[in-house]
């Protein structure tokens, strides 16, 4: 469900360029923490897709694209903050 | 009624920012 509200959204986006860019930022975070590369890099393409993310839905109109647009950010928010966690923990353990 | 309007937004905005500010701090 996670991959199709972004398929979904990337659809209904295709005249907004930067929101594009930033799902694909998204989408590249993710595949990066699948393959186990749980590091800064990946957290900080999280922080830049959800910069331009929270841009979008503050300027972004009521309706579908809206709600659609909150889910994802609350679901990346949710991965990022963990990841960051997990990355903190190993620091610590080092 | 409200659901389409600005006073229904049932977004928080201050908690995605503090959650946003969180997340760039240095681990």
């Amino acid at each position: 469900q996670f991959k199709s509200t972004r398929d979904i959204l990337r659809e209904m986006s295709r005249d907004q360029p930067r929101m594009l860019a930033a799902l694909e930022l998204a989408s590249t975070a993710i595949a990066m923490e699948e393959n186990g590369i749980e590091d800064h890099d990946t957290l900080a393409l999280y922080q830049q897709s959800l910069g331009e993310l929270l841009l979008a839905l503050a300027a972004e109109a009521q309706g579908c694209r809206r709600e659609l647009l909150h889910g994802e950010i609350k679901s990346l928010m949710t991965r990022a903050e963990y990841l960051k966690e997990q990355i903190k923990m190993l620091e610590t353990q080092k | 009624v409200g659901r389409n309007t600005a006073s229904s937004d049932d977004i928080d905005f201050d908690d995605l920012s503090r959650r946003f500010e969180d997340l760039k701090k240095k681990t």
